[in-house]
């Protein structure tokens, strides 16, 4: 939030829609910021109507260069938009630079304007930037697919700090229809024709069941990967971040970073030195790259050399020191080398036979530090890569300083 | 020490502003240590790398300069919001 928190005091929020940008339909100015608005209020109590005149609380425009503020815009790129915290006046305001491309679509040819409005609109209801990856609060443009975006639980939670959850039935923008004021119009608001009221479609928040407690001593994964130095645990359409940038368990979803692969998965690992991490679900697998997926992705895992008959994989781990990768399904396991990129003669093993102390099957798999972690249920076993001999068995959350 | 080359310069200026727009980056016109300016400068860059899970080491390097150019928000990251 802003210094000293300012939030609106009520539940009813104006906006009013003072000018237009020259790149978009206005219907589709409007759609994109109604549906800005209903992210915001399908978490929270608060409700927004839309004014055609007067005052309203959130006065948004499209302006370029000085536009009446401190804060010129400056040309194209660079800044965006701009929008203050609740309060009088300017309070609330919400800016957009005109000198920007604005788009309905998430293409790179242009900003998409419902997400630079939502982040906007963030700041008019009192939450300032975060510095978590993925979140809409984040301070720089990130492009990606709109169609099923949902609200990142660091945002939820940032709002829900300021105004609580919502009540029953999350609030519908509603629009003072028709026009609550007879006052004159400026040109540039009167629409073209006074579209017929849309039903907005509604931004549901994720309906999958609660997250777990980080300290939950029953709690698995699904599957669990390194990505840049950071440690990534995956459970249904949750993510649990560790990173030795900063000392707290971040709480993301998988959707607000790779947006199509929501589901969750059955296992992934990364292959530091190119910048790669493999995901599983299923028969099929994707390559991505940081946030992008690779192109001509999903795959089928017989593409690595499975046989029919495997259906899906428990749990996969890269050995830097081998440039293999273990793959584990039920009691046995494959190994695959990355240099040839072809599964090694002699597999599928007995994972019994080669992993003391391993005797059942995998569930997610880790390599750090030069040790193996091999996850079943709530428990975790260190294993020496080198010797694979087991060190100790721990809680599959004791990475989550409980 | 010898006049940085124009594109240090030029990056320079970029990170300066940005600096000051985003994380209350103010240069000290007239002050007498130049050297008291470049450690507040670094101390803010430090900021901005601490912000964005960056190595921190208060350098320019490339990927704090590539961070910077990005398409943002006008708000600053840090509280000084006025």
């Amino acid at each position: 939030t802003f210094p000293q928190s300012p939030r609106w005091r009520r539940e009813d929020v104006t906006y009013r829609i003072l000018n237009y940008t020259p790149d978009m339909l206005q219907a589709d100015v409007e759609e994109a910021i109604a549906k800005a608005f209903q992210l915001w209020s399908s978490v929270t109590p608060l409700r927004f109507t839309r004014l055609y005149s007067g005052q309203a609380d959130i006065m948004i425009s499209f302006a370029n260069g000085f536009h009446g503020d401190f804060y010129s815009f400056d040309g194209p790129g660079g800044t965006l938009a701009h929008a203050y915290p609740p309060g009088n006046g300017i309070g609330g305001d919400a800016h957009f630079d005109e000198d920007e491309n604005w788009t309905k679509f998430a293409t790179s040819s242009g900003y998409n304007l419902f997400l630079v409005a939502a982040h906007e609109l963030g700041h008019s209801l009192g939450l300032g930037h975060s510095n978590v990856l993925g979140a809409l609060m984040y301070p720089i443009y990130m492009p990606q697919d709109i169609r099923s975006y949902r609200l990142p639980q660091d945002d939820i939670d940032g709002i829900q700090a300021l105004y609580g959850p919502p009540r029953e039935t999350p609030a519908l923008p509603t629009e003072a229809y028709p026009p609550q004021e007879t006052t004159e119009m400026t040109s540039a608001e009167t629409p073209t024709e006074m579209s017929p009221r849309e039903e907005p479609t509604e931004i549901t928040p994720s309906k999958t069941p609660t997250r777990p407690k980080d300290c939950d001593p029953h709690l698995t994964f699904d599957a669990i990967t390194t990505l840049r130095g950071e440690t990534l645990f995956f459970k249904g359409s949750y993510v649990w971040r560790k990173s030795p940038y900063f000392s707290d368990i971040e709480h993301d979803t998988i959707s607000s970073f790779w947006p199509s692969l929501a589901d969750g998965f059955d296992a992934a690992y990364e292959v530091d030195k190119r910048d790669r991490v493999l995901f599983f679900k299923d028969n099929k697998y994707w390559a991505v790259s940081g946030y992008s997926i690779e192109s001509g992705f999903p795959k089928p895992i017989q593409n690595l050399g499975f046989p029919t008959s495997v259906r899906k994989i428990d749990a996969a781990v890269y050995d830097q020191n081998t440039k293999k990768t273990y793959f584990f399904v039920g009691s046995i396991y494959w190994s695959f080398n990355e240099n040839t990129q072809s599964m090694e003669r002699g597999y599928p093993r007995k994972i019994a036979a080669d992993f003391q102390g391993i005797g059942h099957k995998v569930d997610a798999a880790l390599q750090k530090n030069g040790l193996f972690y091999f996850f079943h249920g709530s428990n975790q076993y260190e294993v020496d890569i080198k010797s694979k001999k087991l060190i100790r068995v721990l809680k599959s959350n004791s990475w989550f300083n409980c | 020490f010898p006049e940085v080359p124009d594109k240090e310069n030029e990056d320079m200026q970029f990170a300066k502003k940005y600096l000051e727009n985003f994380y209350d980056f103010k240069e000290e016109k007239n002050s007498l240590f130049k050297s008291k300016n470049l450690n507040h400068m670094t101390d803010k860059i430090r900021e901005m790398q601490s912000f964005f899970g960056l190595e921190v080491t208060g350098n320019l390097d490339r990927k704090t300069m590539d961070m910077m150019k990005q398409p943002r928000c006008g708000i600053p990251d840090v509280r000084s919001y006025s």
